[in-house]
C-alpha cells in the first residue's frame, strides 16, 4: 500500500500497489532473485507446494518459526528465513503478496506463467494485460476493449499463451478483429495476473 | 477452467447483489457444504477477493450432539438456459420451477440450445436460533477450533449455497480459426453447424450435488456461541487476549468469556 496509505479501484490504483511491492523487490541482490525464480517454476507446478508455502509465510508472519519444507517450496522459504527460522520481513512481505496473487490464478494459468518464464516472455504478456486494464476502466461496468496489434505480434487466437491467460480470468474473446469483452467478475483475476506479470519480469530481471 | 465458468455463468444469472462466492474448483466443492465451517485467507490487496478455506469441520461437530438434526430450507430449482448461436453465446434465461420438481439437464428446443437446473440449500433464521439454543459447544474444545483460537483466525459457517440437480456435462471446445467457446453439453451439436474448425475439446462431468457457490455467517465464540449473519469489522470469532496480561489464555470458554467482558466492563 503507498505510503499516503489510498488506494483508488482502478487501473492507477492497481500500478501504485504493485510498483509499492516491486519496490522491495528490486532491492533483492540477483542470484537471491534467480533462487527465488527457480523454486516458484517449481511451486507453480505443484499446487499443494504452493499451498505449503503460502501457508509456511503465514505462520511466519506471526513472528513464528518456520518449519522446513521439502520440495521446491522449502528451496523458496529457505531464501526466506534467517538462521533463527524467523522470516526476513523485508523479503517475506513483497512474495506474500506474489503468493496471494499467484493463488487466485487457475492451474491453466500457473503452467503458462512458467513457460513465460521459461521463454522470457512475461514483458509480452505484461503490456497486453496493463493494456487491456487501463483500456477497460470503468472496471464495474461490461465494455469491449479493441486490443493493439502491436501487442499482439506473438499471435492472437484460441491456443496462444495470451488468449488463454485471458480466457482464464472469465473473459469472452474474439479473433477479428482482436478484442475483448470486458465482465466486472473478471476483475479480481486481471488484477492478479497483472501483479504476478509485474513481479515476476521483476524477479527475473526481465 | 470449465467449472468456473459454469460457476461464473451462474452467479452472473442469480447473484444480482454480488454476495454469493464462487466455488474455484471441483475438487474442493464437496467442503462448501452447509454448516460447514471455513477461514477466510486475507486477500494481500486490495484488488482480488479474500478466499475462503474449508477446514474439514461442520459446526455439528462443534455442539454437544443431543438435539435433533437441523433442517435445511430448499429454493428453486432454478432453470438456467444458454443458447449459443454460431460461435457466441448469446443469452441466458433463468426461471424458477416448481419447488420440489425434478426438472434435470434438458436439450431444449434445437440443436445448440442447453440447459440445466440449480437449486439452493440455506439454514433458515428460526433453524439458527433453536439449534444455538438447544445445543451447547462440546467439550472439551475441537482440536482444530483450538488451533483456529491459538492463530486467532475468524471462523466462518456456510448458511447457504447454490447447487447443482442432476450431473452437468460441460464442454470445452477450441477452435483453430475463430472464438474459444464453452457450452454445456452442446459440443458434438455445434460440430454439425459447420463453422469454424474444432481442434481441442474437453469435457468434464460435473456431478449432481456439486456446489457451485454459497453464502458464510460468521461464527463468534465467547460465553456462548453465536452466528453473525452481517457481521461488522470489528467481531472477531475469537476474543483476544487482553493487552497487558501475559497469562495462558483460560480453555474453559465460559470462564474466557467473564475475564473478556471485565475487561470490556473496565
Amino acid at each position: 500500500v503507498p505510503a499516503n496509505g489510498t488506494v483508488t479501484e482502478d487501473f492507477q490504483g492497481l500500478r501504485t500497489e504493485v510498483e509499492a511491492v516491486s519496490k522491495e523487490l528490486a532491492l533483492m541482490d540477483g542470484q537471491l532473485c534467480q533462487l527465488l525464480l527457480e523454486g516458484l517454476e517449481g511451486v507453480l507446478r505443484d499446487q499443494l507446494a504452493l499451498q505449503a508455502l503460502e501457508e509456511a509465510l503465514e505462520q511466519g508472519l506471526s513472528s513464528e518459526p518456520v518449519e522446513p519444507l521439502g520440495g521446491p517450496a522449502g528451496a523458496v522459504l529457505e531464501c526466506l528465513v534467517s538462521p533463527s527460522r524467523m522470516l526476513v520481513l523485508e523479503l517475506a512481505v513483497p512474495f506474500v503478496y506474489l503468493l496471494g496473487a499467484l493463488n487466485t490464478l487457475s492451474k491453466v494459468q500457473h503452467q503458462l506463467l512458467v513457460e513465460a518464464m521459461e521463454l522470457k516472455t512475461l514483458s509480452r504478456q505484461l503490456d497486453l494485460v496493463g493494456s487491456l486494464l487501463e483500456k477497460s476502466a470503468p472496471w464495474q461496468k461490461r465494455s469491449t476493449v479493441s486490443l493493439p496489434p502491436e501487442l499482439l505480434k506473438s499471435g492472437w487466437g484460441g491456443e496462444t499463451p495470451a488468449w488463454v491467460l485471458l480466457e482464464e480470468c472469465g473473459l469472452e474473446l474474439r479473433e477479428d478483429p482482436p478484442h475483448v469483452h470486458w465482465e466486472p467478475q473478471a476483475q479480481g483475476h486481471a488484477c492478479a495476473l497483472y501483479a504476478s506479470l509485474t513481479l515476476l519480469s521483476d524477479l527475473s530481471r526481465e | 477452467s470449465a467449472f468456473e465458468w459454469l460457476v461464473r455463468r451462474v452467479i452472473q444469472e442469480l447473484d444480482h447483489g454480488g454476495d454469493l462466492i464462487p466455488v474455484t474448483s471441483l475438487q474442493s466443492s464437496t467442503g462448501f457444504k452447509p454448516y460447514c465451517l471455513l477461514v477466510r485467507k486475507p486477500a494481500s490487496s486490495w484488488f482480488w477477493k479474500p478466499r475462503y478455506k474449508h477446514v474439514n469441520l461442520s459446526i455439528k461437530d462443534i455442539l454437544e450432539p443431543d438435539a435433533p438434526e437441523p433442517v435445511l430450507q430448499h429454493g428453486g430449482p432454478f432453470h438456467i438456459r444458454d443458447t449459443v448461436d454460431g460461435q457466441l453465446r448469446t443469452s441466458m434465461e433463468v426461471a424458477a420451477t416448481g419447488q420440489g420438481k425434478v426438472a434435470g439437464r434438458v436439450l431444449v428446443s434445437d440443436s445448440s440450445s442447453t440447459s440445466l437446473n440449480v437449486f439452493s440449500l440455506s439454514v433458515g433464521p428460526n433453524t439458527w436460533q433453536a439449534l444455538l439454543q438447544e445445543r451447547r459447544l462440546r467439550q472439551p474444545e475441537h482440536g482444530i477450533l483450538q488451533q483456529l483460537r491459538h492463530r486467532g483466525d475468524n471462523v466462518y459457517v456456510v448458511t447457504e449455497v447454490l447447487q447443482t440437480q442432476k450431473d452437468v456435462e460441460v464442454t470445452r471446445t477450441r477452435r483453430r480459426e475463430g472464438s474459444g467457446l464453452i457450452s454445456l453439453a452442446g459440443a458434438m451439436c455445434l460440430q454439425g453447424t459447420g463453422q469454424g474448425h474444432l481442434s481441442q475439446k474437453k469435457t468434464v462431468t460435473i456431478p449432481s450435488g456439486s456446489v457451485l457457490a454459497f453464502r458464510v455467517a460468521l461464527l463468534v465464540i465467547h460465553s456462548n456461541l453465536e452466528v453473525i449473519l452481517f457481521p461488522d469489522k470489528k467481531q472477531k470469532t475469537f476474543q483476544p487476549p487482553p493487552t497487558g496480561d501475559s497469562r495462558e489464555p483460560p480453555t474453559d470458554i465460559s470462564m474466557k468469556g467473564c475475564i473478556s467482558n471485565f475487561w470490556t466492563d473496565a
